[in-house]
């Protein structure tokens, strides 16, 4: 059975996609075979990344591993929608080693069906009480927090949706911040303070995040990743912040320990 | 009759409720009076920054002006939010000088319907190719527009929906980038381009967009902005970033050109 990583965050933008291409490379990388769905398809940032990859390989004859992907776009009937989706996700897991899928930053029974497969479900959020918002509750005067809020509510409703499937309801879930400048110490302090506040009470744990890095994002025409880069000759030049995100990328990865789990 | 912004962009996650909340404090620091409408209201952002505000002129008696507010949470229902929509705006365009709407990072009837009450669309997006992906299909190779994608096409819908209507069909679209880093020249380079030769095929205008600097997310919790500063005593310390934050926020609000419209 495949070990399945979701990337999810009702709120938008914070990495979501981005993550989950990384992920996939870093694996296939790894030499496991990865099957990627797209559950945020009207959007389709992930199939448009992973099509731009396939057309790179092609158009320059480049041996770049690709994941068997498939986008599953919503149809305005939300049973159809889940039905395409758990006939995708039951194909996947059943031949590859790690089935990745990637959420809209929105509710939709597509991506809640999603995260009732996750064994890891991985979390990004931008270093901010904006994003942390939809995590959680903040008590302005005290910075205390009030209660969880509406995505930390639903991550619970899924854990319980897979128990009454019969199945363990343990789920891993991961958070981590994206996007990190090296600026500003007092924003920073109480985002980290509310997060391990935060963890202890919904139960998830915190890594280390992503640096706000172009590398991450310059190269999602050509479909390509800082993975890749270590195969001349792609024409992209190598400097310190590389250095720096293929590290933050294998600390992620090993946090996940998805390598030990396949096959 | 007020004059209407919408803030929109299907992205997620590109700044529109922290740009919906500037202009919105930005409009009324000039005098103006300002209805707020969160159409994205199971997030909710903009409805709880506002709230704080609220409750931090309430705990500490200060005078600090107010948009009148409301927030349509979607019931699942998309006519019925939709009338319930209708009926906000009818009620706020004709009592204040301005309504800001705020909209959801996806794809929902009472966005599309908020979009076509717009007389100005401003569409914040991440200095990325990513983000830039939900505007145009772009051509890795040559780096050319292939032809404009989904939201394009949502704008040119609402427009068409706003003519069915007998209103003017008018939009003045602006587009603005956000979180601009001080970093890499090539990323930024690309993204020039494109957008200009976008904003021709498409029909919007490109304005100096906002940089990335704490100060337009620290105070969420306190519901304040940096507008708000230059009111002694709110303990928070002014720097260069905050001096170019002020900046930027003039240039926007002048850019859409409100307070000429107004009274
Ligand atoms: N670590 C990073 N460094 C620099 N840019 C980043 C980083 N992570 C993400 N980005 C950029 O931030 C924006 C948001 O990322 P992305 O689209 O992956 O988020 P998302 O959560 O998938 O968004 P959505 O909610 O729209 O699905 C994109 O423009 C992306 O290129
Ligand atoms: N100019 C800026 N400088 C620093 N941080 C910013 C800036 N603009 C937005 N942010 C931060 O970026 C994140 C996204 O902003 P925001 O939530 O306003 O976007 P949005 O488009 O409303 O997102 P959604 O699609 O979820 O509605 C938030 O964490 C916010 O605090
Ligand atoms: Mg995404
Ligand atoms: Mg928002």
């Amino acid at each position: 059975k495949a070990h399945v990583i979701v990337v999810g965050n009702e709120k938008g933008g914070t990495g979501k996609s981005t993550i989950s291409m990384h992920l996939i490379v870093s694996l296939l990388d790894r030499g496991l075979s990865v099957g990627s769905i797209d559950v945020d398809a009207r959007q389709a940032t992930l199939t448009r990344y992973v099509g731009n990859r396939a057309a790179r390989r092609d158009r320059a004859e480049l041996d770049l591993p690709l994941p068997e992907h498939v986008a599953i776009p919503p149809t305005g009937d939300g049973a159809a929608d889940c039905a395409r989706l758990e006939e995708a996700f039951r194909d996947f897991a059943a031949r590859h080693d790690v089935v990745v899928i990637d959420t809209p930053g929105s509710d939709h029974p597509m991506s809640r069906l999603g995260h009732s497969f996750a064994d890891t479900l991985v979390t990004p959020l931008n270093d901010s009480l904006v994003d942390l918002d939809v995590l959680a509750l903040v008590e302005p005067g005290t910075m205390k927090i009030r209660r969880p809020s509406h995505y930390a509510e639903m991550v619970w409703e899924t854990k319980k949706a897979r128990a009454m499937r019969g199945e363990k309801a343990v789920v891993d879930w991961i958070v981590l911040r994206n996007r990190l400048s090296t600026l500003d110490a007092r924003n920073k302090r109480d985002m980290e303070k509310l997060l391990a506040e935060l963890s202890k009470r919904v139960g998830f744990r915190i890594i280390p995040g992503l640096g706000e890095r172009v590398i991450y994002r310059s190269m999602f025409l050509e479909g390509l990743t800082l993975i890749d880069l270590k195969k001349k000759p792609l024409g992209f030049d190598f400097n310190m912040s590389h250095v720096a995100a293929r590290q933050e990328l294998r600390t992620l990865v090993d946090a996940i320990g998805v390598s030990a789990a396949a096959g």
